[in-house]
């Protein structure tokens, strides 16, 4: 048995995780952290011309979430980047060159979901390493499954130590877990060595 | 009171423009 | 006693169910996931005409939290939307058609109000359910108190499941804890199960 000293400092220790963007790791995609999309690459956003903005009752424009909201920390249910059908990529150019190690990809919870199921959320995914912001086809850095059944979070370590650097990486999803319209993405990040 | 007039007339709303979102069409892509 | 792996379980599982919007149920109210506020019904936005916003050098207008935030996620300090008095309504289209069947009330807690006192924060208060976006007077849902003495987050659930289903609410404070000029809310979460 322990302490409620023991487990103070457990509860501590969690917490203090928590706070530390839940990974206590560095997230080399965030965009406020210089992270950014780029958006001549990336798939075409999913437009449901559903979110009207109005000013003074007068309709401005149709609000869609843009690829962005991927390197940002707000996965709120909504707050995804939706591409069409269950295929589409992203090129994200990371805040420095490194050696890639591991990727995080976020999901709502189904407990959050208003249809309670996540049939948006990506499935088969894989991740490659680009030279520069033209090259066609990188390096496959890994390719990795998604579990709908598995946290929200979920995390995914390179099976093999690239022989390079790399500050530009594109995330492919090639598969999601059955929505038949578009796929959503709340929150990838990248994680790895500097430089 | 009971609910009733307009909450945001356009004398208001020229001091404090507030932009409004409204679904239509259905829900945004979850 | 409890081992340190079941104390570890204990934290994960609260902090699991913290990380999924503090509660683990689906908010149909919240403006990402569909929500919306009528703005042509709600009482009218207190202006305190104290946040200026400028450009250039140059007074443009005064700022003031609209509606929408009573939908949204952050609760710090000062995001809340204030209307003159002790008596306001406001009226929600939530995201979809559902049953509702628990009401979520937040406030910023005591230790974080800079006057050390929630005076503004809604007390008694009723909850509608409205057949469309014209009706009057809808069918009450239930009439609950928010207590200043009691947690930040406060759930409410109806005391009798409606007969109906309902896509629009109406929250209406009937009172607040003394703050003479204004009342603030910071969150309302609408719970239930959908159509």
């Amino acid at each position: 048995g322990i302490t409620e000293a023991q487990a103070q400092v457990i509860v501590n220790n969690a917490l203090k995780l928590y706070s530390q963007d839940k990974t206590g790791m560095v997230d080399f995609a965030l965009e406020s952290g210089g992270g950014s999309i780029l958006s001549t690459r990336c798939s075409e956003t999913y437009e449901t011309k559903t979110a009207l903005i109005s000013l003074f009752g007068i309709p401005l424009w149709y609000f869609s979430q843009s690829p962005r909201v991927v390197i940002q920390p707000d996965i709120y249910p909504g707050n995804c980047w939706a591409f069409r059908g269950s295929q589409g990529y992203l090129v994200v150019r990371l805040s420095m060159a490194i050696w890639p190690a591991t990727f995080t990809l976020e999901h709502i919870p189904k407990t959050l979901a208003p249809t309670g199921s996540i049939a948006s959320a990506p499935k088969d995914f894989a991740v490659y390493g680009l030279e520069n912001e033209y090259q066609e086809e990188g390096q496959l850095l890994g390719q990795f499954m998604y579990d709908q059944e598995g946290d929200s979070l979920q995390m995914f370590p390179v099976p093999e130590r690239p022989d390079r650097t790399f500050q530009i990486v594109e995330l492919r999803i090639l598969s999601n877990w059955g929505h038949p319209e578009y796929t959503c993405l709340y929150r990838f990040r990248v994680h790895g060595e500097p430089a | 009171p009971t609910s009733g007039g307009p909450c945001c007339s356009h004398a208001r709303l020229a001091r404090t423009p507030y932009l409004v979102l409204d679904y239509v069409n259905g829900p945004p892509p979850i």
